[in-house]
């Protein structure tokens, strides 16, 4: 662990007296190391390490008897408070039924997730409709479905041809007919730089509007959480992120990377295929999971 | 000459950043650099455009070891796909159906994905595109099942290739990796030597994730090849360097969008001509 291993720097380094800042030095080598072990963008790490370098070589560490916890325990405090946030929740306020826009890269769960937080909201007394604005993927709609259908949730029926903005907006006027209160809106995986597709985002944004634009996003992506998050974020704006497949061993940095870029909270973590599997996101639980 | 050396250290600072957020690692990243330390001290190595070159031969000679063609030379040939949640399992088996099909007259897939909503309707969407024939069963059947069932019929209509496609599935869940081996071993035991291609799917915007996935799929598997997806994405897929040196799992594939025709096989110089673009 990463106790474990400042322990160690810190161990050879006491024997020669007091700390000095050098030694710090190499103790912010190891944090350096855990971070981008992790998948922490690189930068990300660079502006993470600066930050805390002013207490590392503060007193707190240099006169405690455990530098190494101390260190440990400073880095996760920053963590902490880097990924936390007040406005975890959903915004649900407006006119009925209140838009939720699901964007993010090819795979990472948007699919499932919305049918996650369907039943999430329906068990929470409200009542959702669900739409896919995929019609790209062979059985993207035929999915939803599925899962609507497991948890007894109305959805939309797209007709043969129909575009996406078509999609949302008679899912819209569905919706609103039936009495709905919040209007899940699925969207096809895409790459973050396809202008067309982003072009399609932009115009149901523009239609619609969504009340909460969410970014959902795979817990094992690598460096190019930020090159994804950055653009989502520019191209459309991004109120809130999903982190899912939280449930393997990724590491998630991911998530300090995405929030460093974008400034949007992670509002939620996928934990599980079952569609009960989502949680509400806990930063110091993600803290200690990134520092390994 | 003492000017030098501080550039050096600019210019490895450099290389590290770009190797690390190309996915390599910072552990692949620090052995690179190590590794070309004394090839770049001679004074013939005096340019960043001579360093890179040796950086880039140093990546060549790991990735080259991993390219090894896939040799069908069985009938029916028999690829068994696996790999986690939304890496691009379904899409790639579609993919290589439409690579593989000049010269085969009859291509099987099998929809062991007996868990998913609409699993079994996306296979059948991209079996005929491809122009294959379709096994299933019914949602929540038995994959293994679904897998003897298809390798008889492959057998009985002298089938060229056989597709099996499974449910994603973390390698941290026992069970799921259990029920892996399991088809494995019937297909085995109904046809020795298949599948012969354990297809291990990995998706290129994967972190260090990545070398967990392939050192567990391998164990229970016994992974034979490695298609790396969604090298369209701005992901470089530097993952797969660690994999090849620490695992010696060939490349085989790469996934480079969502239609028919876009897979190639894996080439090691433009794999690397496209990290260093
Ligand atoms: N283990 C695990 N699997 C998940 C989680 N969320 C989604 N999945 C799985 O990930 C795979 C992809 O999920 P989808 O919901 O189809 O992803 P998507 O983003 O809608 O995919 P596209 O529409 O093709 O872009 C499926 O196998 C899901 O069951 C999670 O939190 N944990
Ligand atoms: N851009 C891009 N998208 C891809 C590629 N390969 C697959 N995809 C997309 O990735 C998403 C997931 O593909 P699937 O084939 O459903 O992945 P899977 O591994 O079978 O997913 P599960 O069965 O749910 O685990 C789909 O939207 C595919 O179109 C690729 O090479 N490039
Ligand atoms: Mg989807
Ligand atoms: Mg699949």
């Amino acid at each position: 662990s990463l106790t474990d291993k400042l322990s160690l720097v810190f161990k050879k380094l006491r024997g020669h007296g007091k700390l000095t800042e050098q030694n710090i030095q190499e103790a912010l080598r190891e944090v350096r190391m855990a971070l981008l072990e992790a998948d922490v963008h690189f930068r990300v790490v660079k502006d993470f390490i600066e930050s805390v370098r002013g207490r590392a070589v503060g007193e707190e560490v240099m006169a405690s008897l455990t530098p190494a916890q101390q260190v440990v325990k400073i880095v996760h405090q920053e963590l902490v408070t880097l990924m936390g946030s007040e406005n975890r929740q959903i915004r649900l306020s407006g006119n009925p039924p209140v838009p939720l826009m699901f964007v993010g890269l090819h795979g990472c769960g948007k699919t499932t997730t919305v049918a996650k937080l369907a039943r999430l909201l329906k068990g929470n007394g409200r009542v959702p409709y669900m739409v896919s604005a995929d019609v790209y993927r062979p059985a993207a709609v035929e999915q939803l479905h599925t899962l609507a259908s497991q948890i007894e949730v109305d959805f939309y029926e797209p007709h043969q041809g129909e575009e996406p903005l078509e999609i949302c907006k008679k899912a819209q006027d569905n919706a609103v007919r039936r009495g709905c209160d919040t209007l899940l809106i699925d969207t096809a995986g895409r790459l973050h730089f396809d202008e067309i597709l982003m072009d399609e985002l932009r115009e149901i944004k523009r239609v619609i509007p969504p009340k909460e634009i969410l970014l959902v996003a795979d817990a094992m992506t690598g460096q190019d959480a930020v090159n994804i998050a950055k653009s989502f974020n520019d191209q459309l704006g991004i109120d809130g992120v999903i982190l899912t497949k939280m449930d393997g061993d990724a590491r998630g940095g991911a998530a300090l990377s995405i929030r460093a870029v974008t400034g949007s909270p992670i509002k939620f973590i996928g934990v599980g295929e079952k569609i009960e599997a989502i949680e509400a996101f806990h930063p110091d639980r993600m803290a200690a999971r990134i520092l390994g | 000459f003492s000017g030098r050396g501080a550039i050096d250290q600019d210019l490895l600072d450099e290389l590290e950043e770009f190797l690390i957020t190309a996915d390599l690692g910072i552990r692949t990243a620090s052995r690179l650099l190590e590794a070309i330390q004394d090839r770049t001290k001679s004074k013939d190595c005096d340019s960043p455009e001579k360093v890179k070159e040796v950086i880039q031969r140093e990546i060549l000679e790991i990735l080259k070891a991993g390219e090894r063609p896939v040799h069908i030379d069985q009938k029916p040939f028999v690829f068994m796909v696996v790999g986690v949640n939304g890496v691009g399992k379904t899409a790639t088996i579609g993919k290589l159906a439409k690579y593989y099909q000049n010269g085969v007259e009859r291509i099987i897939f099998a929809a062991a994905d007996t868990f998913r909503a609409a699993a079994i309707e996306q296979l059948e969407i991209w079996a005929h595109r491809a122009g294959a024939q379709l096994i299933k069963h019914h949602r929540g059947a038995d994959p293994s099942a679904v897998a003897y069932d298809a390798v008889h019929a492959s057998r009985a209509r002298s089938a060229d290739l056989l597709f099996i496609d499974t449910a994603g599935r973390l390698h941290t869940q026992v069970n799921l990796m259990e029920e892996l081996k399991k088809i494995k071993r019937i297909v085995r035991r109904e046809m020795p030597q298949a599948p012969h291609e354990v297809l291990l799917v990995l998706d290129a915007t994967t972190g260090q994730n990545a070398i967990a996935q392939a050192r567990l799929f391998h164990e229970a598997l016994e992974v034979t090849g490695i298609a790396l997806t969604k090298l369209d994405g701005t992901a470089k897929g530097g993952i797969i360097v660690a994999i090849c040196q620490e695992l010696g799992i060939p490349i085989h594939y790469v996934g480079v969008g969502e239609h028919l025709d876009d897979l190639h096989p894996f080439n090691a110089e433009q794999f690397i001509q496209a990290l260093f673009a």
